[in-house]
């Protein structure tokens, strides 16, 4: 995350990390049900296997993970049918886990969007992540606020690419406030009157963070899966062979 | 090879595989979109770049940077000056990788470097240009050849010769200095589908692919051929009528079994399954707190807030029809609650019906972050 601070214990309880054999944080996660997480499908690219993977939760520091994270293996790994590596859409996965997580104040799911919520742009909301902070990589969570940007106004920033209804964009002009590599799969989150967080988005790509490349982030809309993610859950959970 | 014996990956290539030797080298055909017009088809590995694998070059960060960069038109042969280091050209008789000559690379990183500044980026370090021969020396090393293809598939080639990203051929932006990307734009023009009532091109693969693409969802329609007592699943394939819903897939992708419970009813989230593609009401007589629960979680509603018997009112329009609650319900683990349910040749005895509220578990709430609150030490 560029342009943001650490995050206090606990304060995103639903953030985990995937892991990968010796290369450790890979991605970002976020936990939504007991034995369910997200995150996005580039992140498996030619690592598609199950077995190869690994979701920590409950963590802050990834070189200390103290004694509120928990580690599941992943039990399957459901990649959208229609992503799109070229354009990098339909950029989401469903990711099964060994056995349902413990719930404590350090491990807890958010909310998936509602049927057509949207958060409005020019709103604030957060992003988290483990990645690059454009002069170094952190050990400790980072938290940062960004602002929602239009589909229209973010198209006007990315001319090589198309911005699709599956994304959306978050951050600002100048780029102050961004997430970048290593930060994919992570969660932006919004809070309602409630004190309650809701998923919207899913770090997945933008311009180069650490260049002088201005820009917003995109990321998966988190609304426009929310069927099929419940499909997938339906599916895994009560059709087995 | 270190292993006494040449590993599969080298006997398989018949690769000059000497034990002594410290890798087993082998050609390979190009695989990599970005590189399919090069004067040379076969490559191998690690590239160039330090990338082990053709997968690998395909994913990485310079494989987006170069196809961008060509679109500034910095150098003419920068397209074909980054595949000979993505995909390294390799000769099937030595099996060693031939390079690009020292001018080549020299040309590209003077032509190009400056642009890559401007954004704040810089030439990829594995490129150092005193690592490749001279040209004209005793060692072979490539040079563009006349006619080489100055974009890859994966560029649109403007009328003027310059090169954009396919992704930008009619996407409504003039993106090519004479404006030739958007020119012959209609479907067919592009070898694509249209829409009937739209002008929306979609490929013909998407055609009953099962995902709607078209606005009103044509593409989807038509697709499949059941006989009368037969439905069509999501992919189009023709499952029983009977087989709808009974909790087991007959579908290739499922989908006779999703959608089948519903709390919607127009008097009050009664609970209905749509068993052999028939709405069926659920009889009360059996209903237990645990199927309550199964309800909820299977339409991801989370848990039951409250559950209700419904009696039907006097004079209800047609027959209704029955589901019981199976004698063995609780010995189907793990499935969906239209598996836990049959069909009985009598109705209801009470012809009371299943209402039945959810409500979400709770999500989103952040315990741990009160814990500091309290602490108000200054």
């Amino acid at each position: 995350i560029l342009g943001g601070r650490v995050s206090r214990r606990g304060a995103w309880p639903w953030q985990c990390s995937l892991q990968s054999g010796q290369s450790g944080h890979v991605c970002g996660c976020v936990l939504i049900a007991q034995r369910w997480a997200l995150t996005v499908a580039h992140c498996f690219e030619g690592r598609e296997s199950p077995e190869l993977w690994k979701v920590v939760l409950g963590l802050n520091n990834l070189d200390h993970p103290g004694g509120q994270s928990q580690t599941q293996g992943v039990r399957a790994i459901i990649v959208h049918p229609r992503y799109n590596r070229a354009v990098v859409d339909y950029d989401i996965s469903v990711v099964q886990l060994d056995s349902e997580v413990e719930e404590t104040p350090f491990v807890r799911p958010v909310c998936l969007p509602q049927l057509g919520q949207t958060p409005s742009p020019d709103s604030y909301c957060y992003i988290t992540g483990w990645g690059h902070m454009g002069n170094r990589m952190p050990f400790k969570l980072q938290e940062g606020e960004v602002r929602i940007i239009s589909l229209t106004q973010c198209q006007s920033y990315f001319d090589m690419k198309t911005i699709t209804p599956r994304m959306l964009c978050a951050g600002y002009d100048a780029g102050t406030v961004d997430s970048c590599m290593g930060d994919s799969g992570g969660p932006l989150v919004c809070e309602d009157g409630g004190g309650r967080w809701t998923l919207f988005g899913l770090t997945s790509w933008g311009s180069v963070c650490f260049s002088k490349v201005l820009g917003p982030g995109v990321y998966s809309n988190v609304t426009h899966f929310t069927p099929w993610i419940q499909q997938q859950i339906y599916i895994h959970t009560y059709l087995t062979d | 090879c270190i292993a006494p014996s040449c590993p599969t990956a080298c006997v398989g290539g018949n690769a000059a595989c000497d034990p002594r030797n410290h890798n087993c080298t082998r050609c390979e055909p190009i695989s990599l979109e970005l590189c399919m017009n090069l004067p040379y088809n076969l490559t191998s590995f690690p590239n160039f770049l330090g990338h082990l694998s053709q997968r690998e070059t395909s994913v990485s960060w310079e494989s987006s940077l170069f196809p961008a960069l060509v679109q500034t038109g910095c150098y003419q042969y920068l397209m074909f000056y980054a595949c000979t280091l993505l995909v390294p050209k390799c000769d099937p008789v030595s099996l060693q990788k031939v390079p690009p000559c020292r001018s080549l690379c020299r040309s590209a990183k003077e032509k190009c470097e400056s642009v890559l500044g401007i954004v704040g980026l810089q030439w990829p370090e594995d490129s150092d240009c005193s690592q490749f021969p001279e040209d004209g020396g005793n060692a072979t090393c490539l040079l563009p050849e006349p006619g080489v293809d100055e974009c890859s598939p994966s560029h649109f080639k403007c009328r003027s010769g310059r090169c954009v990203l396919a992704s930008k051929r009619c996407d409504g932006h003039l993106d090519c200095d004479d404006h030739s990307d958007e020119d012959d734009c209609g479907c067919s023009e592009r070898a694509l589908w249209e829409c009937p009532g739209s002008n929306v091109c979609i490929k013909a693969s998407m055609i009953c692919d099962g995902f709607p693409d078209c606005p009103l969802l044509v593409d989807e329609d038509n697709c499949s051929v059941c006989r009368d007592n037969e439905l069509s699943c999501n992919n189009h394939q023709c499952v029983h009528r009977t087989l709808w819903c009974d909790g087991r897939k007959d579908c290739r992708d499922s989908s006779d079994e999703w959608d089948c419970v519903s709390l919607s009813d127009g008097s009050g989230p009664v609970l209905t399954v749509f068993r052999t593609a028939a709405e069926y009401q659920i009889c009360a007589d059996e209903w237990n707190h645990q199927l309550s629960h199964l309800t909820c979680r299977q339409l991801g509603l989370g848990v039951p807030s409250s559950v209700s018997m419904v009696t039907d009112q006097p004079g209800v329009p047609g027959r209704r029809r029955w589901l019981h609650v199976h004698p063995e319900w609780n010995q189907r683990n793990g499935s969906a609650l239209q598996a836990r349910l049959e069909k009985r040749s009598h109705a209801c005895h009470s012809r009371k019906r299943v209402s039945l509220v959810c409500t979400r578990e709770e999500c989103g709430l952040r315990p741990a972050v009160g814990m500091y609150s309290h602490r108000k030490k200054r």
